[in-house]
């Protein structure tokens, strides 16, 4: 693949079957070798090994759930954002220093250095076409204000207002200047003692 | 509302009347603006009787609160959110779970997702017929009690005893170490009146190994604890704060032999044990609802996160670019238009949609399983576990790191309470050991894998594993 194939499903799919397929048949060989130990202690030994295994067949998994969502969705400009979303959860996977095991993906040669870097291109792109959308994604799951108890993160966008209005409700700003507040005792037993050089 | 926002949202593709229904309609198949409507309804009229609905008003959880403030306002909101589904008959707080208002974030939560469908499928048809109603009702308020201070996810470890007694036909249910005391199931602490409680069952000094039985806790009229069983509150955690997560210690408190969970097995009146060949595959069902929701949780919290932190970033302005250095007036420019800022926030949003198109698949899964072991067809086990497994570990590790990174993406904001993050974190992370730790997931996963693999045996999931490994995979990649 090159370029923008590298959005389409089947290749994308193809990139994540290969790896799963490569990592869980190449440990299923370690382990079935004769060996003198334990099975437990054989399975012990090649743990990490089936931890890919395992997370490559997941995220194979859940990669094709996604796609097949895609399928289901009539209204063609949502189906067209959500297929840069789909394209940008696999790229991403692929690429992303912090995607556990990406590696998987690229050390027995099946991507090259040239489609990598057609890859991080692509995602440079997919970012671009879906930042407008990025609000409406967000607002899709529908969170009241109240469920979110975020100061900075309200449907209006008020941010600082909203800050400002909270931090002044505070119980520490409320009860300050008040008998027996905590501002007073503090000043009375700690700050007052340094200021006076009665330490 | 600020400009910017009201900007964004008019130059979207995604049609404001499609944003709110996008999720719901993937969800439900109900294709149904009237359940969105439904649920914005009910949102708004249980923020209404808790006073939240009022966000000019600083939140009561960020208003000093100590560990019982805190359970109190998850007691009312459990109370008020309840009365809501009973009064107007819907189940929209327990099958949402997106929000405060249900699964383990009151301590009602758990009566509906644990405790009601533990019953239905371990119950014997008598049994149901006499507990469901119950619970419905709220006549009896119910937790599962399976963990122990000293056993995780191991459940052969258990150590909690229920030895029959012939005599009263009865079981004498014991804690016989410290290490047995019961130890974080939620609503153990004070709400619950009864817990299904996972202990071996002993008969004729014969170990027929960990099975669960129905423990009456409280009594119905003054909810003080019955005679012989300790209860308590296991004190603050890193989130949940309104969910009394409980400890509970046994002192040879006895129960009726019927109160075994007698679907798959059974005891006789003169102490004879018989179990159905399937029993264990039951018992290992059960497991895979709590699994399933948690993965269905967990999209909705990291959307939260996400949902913050993109309308902060959107909203948020720092630094200048380079058209602003030519013309000073332009100001300063959105953090959203930062590549490293819109990198992280929109790689996760695709995770989060990744992850909620996943839980519903698993949730199908689900379904279709169950539908199956009520024709006593269990074949559909191995997959739906290994899929429920590895998706809460997926899900859950996916989701505590997104949240944070998100958390991050809003600089010292994110790092106030107030700015809601913290308490999503925080909440996310409890996901990644609760239920089974995430490595041990992983396990779970691998054995499919490598039980098929080595028995030549290809399930549906697999058979891209079997196409390519028999196309040479080895010596292609070489």
């Amino acid at each position: 693949a090159r370029g923008n194939e590298f959005r389409s499903c089947k290749v994308l799919l193809d990139i994540y079957e290969h790896r799963s397929a490569r990592l869980s048949t190449k440990v299923a060989v370690m382990i079935a070798a004769p060996s003198n130990a334990a099975e437990t202690d054989v399975w012990n030994t090649y743990m990490m090994q089936l931890f890919s295994a395992a997370r490559a067949h997941i995220e194979v998994i859940i990669l094709k759930s996604f796609i097949g969502h895609l399928d289901r969705i009539m209204d063609n400009a949502t189906k067209t954002v959500l297929s840069r979303l789909t394209s940008l959860f696999a790229l991403t996977g692929i690429t992303s220093p912090a995607a556990i095991d990406a590696i998987g993906f690229v050390e027995d040669g099946y991507l090259s250095s040239c489609q990598l870097r057609d890859i991080r291109s692509q995602i440079d792109d997919l970012l671009d076409e879906l930042i407008p959308d990025a609000i409406a994604l967000t607002d899709a799951w529908n969170f009241t204000d109240a469920s979110l108890c975020s100061a900075i993160g309200m449907k209006d966008g008020n941010v600082y207002e909203t800050i400002i209005e909270w931090t002044r409700q505070l119980p520490i700003n409320v009860n300050a200047g008040k008998t027996a507040d905590v501002f007073t005792e503090g000043f009375e037993t700690s700050i007052k003692p340094i200021l006076r050089g009665q330490l | 509302i600020d400009p910017v926002l009201t900007t964004t949202r008019r130059s979207v593709d995604i049609l404001p009347a499609n944003r709110q229904i996008l999720l719901m309609k993937q969800a439900r198949n109900k294709a149904s603006r009237e359940n969105v409507q439904k649920i914005n309804e009910a949102f708004a009229r249980v923020e209404k009787a808790l006073g939240t609905d009022d966000t000019s008003k600083l939140p009561a959880c960020y208003g000093n609160m100590n560990r019982e403030d805190a359970f109190l306002e998850g007691l009312k909101a459990g109370r008020i959110t309840w009365e809501d589904g009973f009064v107007h008959k819907h189940d929209l707080f327990e099958t949402m779970n997106h929000q405060w208002t249900a699964g383990n974030s009151n301590p009602f939560g758990l009566h509906t997702v644990l405790f009601i469908p533990f019953i239905r499928n371990q119950a014997s048809a008598e049994q149901c017929k006499i507990w469901i109603p119950q619970c419905g009702s709220g006549e009896i308020i119910g937790c599962y009690a399976q963990t122990e201070l000293g056993h995780g996810s191991f459940v052969r470890g258990i150590e909690t005893t229920a030895i029959f007694d012939e005599i009263t036909d009865e079981f004498i249910i014991h804690s016989p170490t410290f290490s047995s005391s019961k130890y974080w199931p939620g609503a153990l602490g004070f709400t619950a009146t009864h817990a299904i409680v996972m202990a071996r069952l002993i008969s004729n000094g014969l170990d027929h190994g960990v099975h669960a039985f129905m423990v009456q806790i409280r009594s119905l009229d003054s909810h003080k604890p019955l005679p012989g069983v300790e209860l308590g509150d296991i004190g603050l955690k890193m989130a949940y704060n309104a969910v009394d997560n409980g400890y509970a210690r046994f002192d040879q408190v006895r129960i009726p032999r019927t109160n075994l969970f007698m679907k798959s097995c059974h005891l006789s009146r003169q102490g004879v044990y018989k179990a159905s060949k399937d029993r264990q595959k039951l018992l290992y069902g059960g497991m895979l609802n709590s699994r399933r929701i948690i993965n269905r949780i967990m999209a909705f919290k990291f959307a939260q996160a996400l949902t913050i932190a993109i309308r902060y970033s959107t909203v948020r302005e720092q630094g200048q670019g380079s058209t602003s250095f030519a013309n000073p007036e332009i100001g300063e420019i959105a953090i959203m238009s930062y590549k490293h800022q819109n990198y992280r926030l929109l790689s996760n949003l695709a995770k989060v949609y990744a992850m909620f198109f996943a839980s519903q698949h698993c949730d199908d899964t689900h379904r279709i399983h169950q539908e199956k072991v009520a024709k006593d067809d269990h074949s559909g086990l191995p997959y739906a576990h290994m899929l429920a497994s590895g998706l809460k570990a997926w899900a859950t590790q996916t989701a505590a790191d997104g949240a944070e990174d998100a958390r991050r993406c809003c600089g010292g904001h994110g790092y106030l309470m107030i700015s809601g993050l913290p308490e999503i974190f925080s909440s996310l992370t409890a996901m990644t050991t609760l239920e089974g730790d995430n490595y041990v997931m992983w396990q779970q996963v691998a054995k499919y894998l490598i039980k098929n693999i080595n028995h030549n045996v290809w399930p549906e999931d697999m058979s891209y594993i079997q196409r390519r490994s028999s196309s040479g995979l080895h010596e292609k990649c070489q």
